[in-house]
């Protein structure tokens, strides 16, 4: 059910050994853990250059499933935050 | 910041190493930038440093140059807000204003019309400028937060400067803004981050990473003062950012409580909320209010020539409006009402354009900024220190109304406005500053130098001490020479962590280390090679904490430090082993231990551990206090 769909962010620490992750990597590890029906649109970004994470788009069952998957640190909402 | 960097010492004559100074970075995360102020003119700047490895978004009407060096902007959803402008480009002033706070050029005859006048500048006027834009005006999100650290620290920068926050506490690696400058001091940057304006509350602190710098606001010398008079002659001094000038023509006075709208009473109009008060009889008027309203709140007195607000807020929490202003407290507001209802003839006032006084007993902490201690860990003191950020003036986006209201027809290249936000960028660029003299320092260094070297405030007129200002006000000359420094690696932050609940396995992944943790016990914090010691602890509870620590001579070869102990509290026992450290050469490294006895007797106790060898003073806070 995509209507439920939130954003979030999915934090993975370093790049493992110096290999960057790209979106493609993130994608394959979706749908690896969420199904071959996981949408490539609904990875909206992949934070490549100095850490290793994605934003996507999921449903409350898939945060569940993704915080699960081998080198995932934490999953988290995509808030906002306000200037001070 | 034509006051802010001369009231700390900060000159424009200062030492600088201009070549140095020029190499450095400053990442700015913020709502962008205005690239044509004249406090970002490139004329003398060479080509960016080799280092660079960032990216202009350039487009029709937006392209970077030898001050601003690159400039990118962030949106994930691609949906952007109505009247946002699309790009780097700054269509808030925000980002314009924090800037030109940390890297903005020298520009004389600087002033928000008229206030304020002086010499514009950045603490480090020869740095570059990479502007990174994630703040929007619905918000900055995490994702795109993320995102620019994930530039910026490829990008090449040397300091990250962050004025934005979330609005409550959240773990470590489950917030954007510390999981970006963790990543950020693994590559050696520093990020600067401003505390948040939710004070004067304890724990009210959003950004409180031990490996972030974490930044309060605090007064200047120099306040404005908007007087208002009445038709009797009477003066009365406010307080306001008002440009307006009247001439001191005098206007029909009324006050809101007398003309309420149905179905409101008198009780509710008098704090002037929006449809409350009748805005037929406004017209034309001087409006006395019995509360402080927001800029845009002025829509509730809408057609009034001006408005009088009275209560008995802090008189530091100072705005512009769209119409003259004054904000009275509740003495004087208390003569104005009876004025009002004592007159023969019709009331009236006028609100005189804003001059500028010297502020008694400055630096104090701004009542707004968020106060500690520390949500996650209490055991780190935060915030680490406290820098400029009341009524501070700088560079503005020039399509965006300097209140911030929508009524505001002004348009200004300086505008003058407080938040943690101004003092952040002031500590970013005393730390740029210290890293032009001392360019391979990590950031634990550059932190520990401004932490040991601040200025001390007076706990008696901050009753919050250290939860408010930390180790005390930044001093940026001072802070060059901190003799010693309490140094710590990305694997003493991983030990750190690992005394905080997170596993091997996890922090492996986040340090790309094979470190293991040695011990989960959460007594690791006490460990943490932090320049300042906090004990949360119970009042019925024995105290007996040990902290270690590790000072690197950074000072003169030869040198012998002795500690001293500043303890007015008696049922306070606090030693240090040992309690002189001889050193014979840079670099090298001495251990010692702070030891804490006794029992609690009031809800913060302070004292300080100073190191000494005639010529420096490693100055670190001691804060004990009841949990909760």
């Amino acid at each position: 059910n995509y209507d439920s769909q939130k954003t979030y962010i999915v934090y993975m620490g370093s790049h493992s050994k110096g290999k960057v992750s790209t979106s493609s990597h993130h994608i394959r590890l979706l749908k690896e853990t969420i199904g071959s029906s996981f949408p490539p649109h609904s990875l909206l970004h992949s934070f490549k250059r100095s850490f290793n994470g994605f934003v996507a788009k999921l449903t409350e069952a898939e945060v569940k499933k993704v915080s699960e998957m081998e080198g995932v640190i934490s999953v988290f909402p995509n808030g906002k935050k306000q200037l001070h | 910041t034509t006051r802010s960097w001369d009231f700390m010492g900060f000159s424009e004559q200062v030492k600088r190493v201009p070549a140095v100074e020029s190499n450095v970075i400053v990442g700015v995360l913020d709502s962008g930038i205005w690239p044509e102020s004249p406090s970002f003119d490139h004329a003398g700047y060479g080509s960016p440093p080799a280092k660079w490895k960032g990216s202009c978004e350039v487009s029709a009407n937006f392209s970077c140059n030898n001050k601003i060096i690159g400039a990118r902007s962030y949106r994930s959803n691609g949906e952007y807000p109505e009247g946002d402008i699309k790009g780097p480009r700054d269509s808030d002033g925000h980002g314009t204003h924090t800037a030109s706070i940390v890297a903005g050029g020298l520009v004389r005859r600087a002033s928000m019309l008229g206030l304020g006048l002086g010499t514009a500048r950045g603490g480090v006027p020869s740095a570059r400028i990479a502007a990174y834009k994630v703040c929007w005006s619905d918000g900055c999100s995490d994702a795109d937060i993320l995102a620019a650290f994930d530039d910026a620290i490829a990008d090449g920068v040397d300091i990250i400067s962050g004025s934005l926050g979330g609005s409550g506490a959240r773990d470590y690696f489950n917030d954007s803004i510390a999981i970006g400058s963790f990543h950020a001091m693994k590559k050696g940057i520093l990020t600067s981050l401003a505390v948040g304006n939710n004070g004067p509350d304890f724990t009210t602190i959003v950004n409180f990473s031990p490996w972030s710098l974490s930044v309060a606001a605090s007064t200047t010398d120099r306040k404005f003062e908007t007087k208002v008079e009445l038709g009797d002659g009477r003066e009365f001094s406010g307080v306001s950012v008002n440009t307006f000038d009247i001439k001191g023509k005098q206007i029909p006075l009324v006050y809101a409580g007398d003309i309420p709208k149905a179905p409101f009473d008198s009780s509710v109009s008098r704090l002037c909320f929006e449809n409350t008060v009748d805005l037929k009889l406004v017209k034309g008027k001087i409006v006395v209010c019995d509360s402080l309203t927001v800029p845009g709140g002025v829509v509730a007195v809408k057609g009034a020539v001006g408005i009088i607000m009275q209560d008995d807020s802090s008189h530091d929490d100072t705005n512009s409006f769209p119409i003259p202003a004054s904000h009275l407290g509740p003495k004087a507001g208390a003569l104005v009402l009876s004025y009002i209802n004592s007159t023969n003839s019709i009331p009236t006032a006028t609100i005189k354009k804003s001059t500028e006084r010297k502020r008694k007993r400055a630096p104090s902490v701004a009542s707004f900024s968020s106060r500690g201690p520390n949500p996650i860990t209490p055991n780190i003191l935060k915030p680490d220190l406290s820098g400029p950020g009341v009524e501070i003036l700088a560079a503005w986006s020039p399509v965006s109304p300097p209140s911030g209201a929508e009524e505001d027809n002004k348009r200004v290249l300086y505008n003058i406005i407080s938040g943690t936000s101004m003092a952040c960028p002031h500590v970013t660029a005393a730390a740029a500053y210290v890293k032009s003299f001392h360019p391979t320092w990590s950031p634990s260094a550059l932190k520990s130098a401004l932490i040991t070297t601040a200025f001390p405030m007076s706990p008696k007129h901050n009753p919050d001490k250290e939860f408010g200002y930390g180790a005390g006000h930044i001093n940026p000359l001072g802070a060059v020479h901190p003799g010693l420094i309490y140094d710590a690696s990305e694997i003493d932050y991983v030990q750190f962590l690992c005394g905080q609940g997170y596993t091997t396995e996890l922090l492996q992944l986040v340090s790309e280390d094979n470190n293991t943790c040695s011990s989960n016990n959460s007594d690791t914090v006490f460990d943490l090679n932090y320049p300042s010691f906090a004990l949360s602890t119970n009042i019925s509870k024995p105290i007996n904490q040990v902290y270690k620590r590790t000072v690197t001579n950074v000072g003169s070869k030869y040198a012998t430090y002795k500690a001293t102990v500043i303890n007015p509290w008696k049922n306070l026992e606090i030693k240090v082993n040992p309690s002189v450290l001889s050193f014979k050469n840079l670099g090298e490294k001495q251990s010692f231990e702070v030891t804490i006895r006794g029992k609690i007797r009031k809800d913060i106790e302070s004292a300080s551990l100073v190191w000494d060898d005639g010529k420096h003073k490693v100055r670190s806070p001691i804060t004990v206090f009841i949990a909760n």
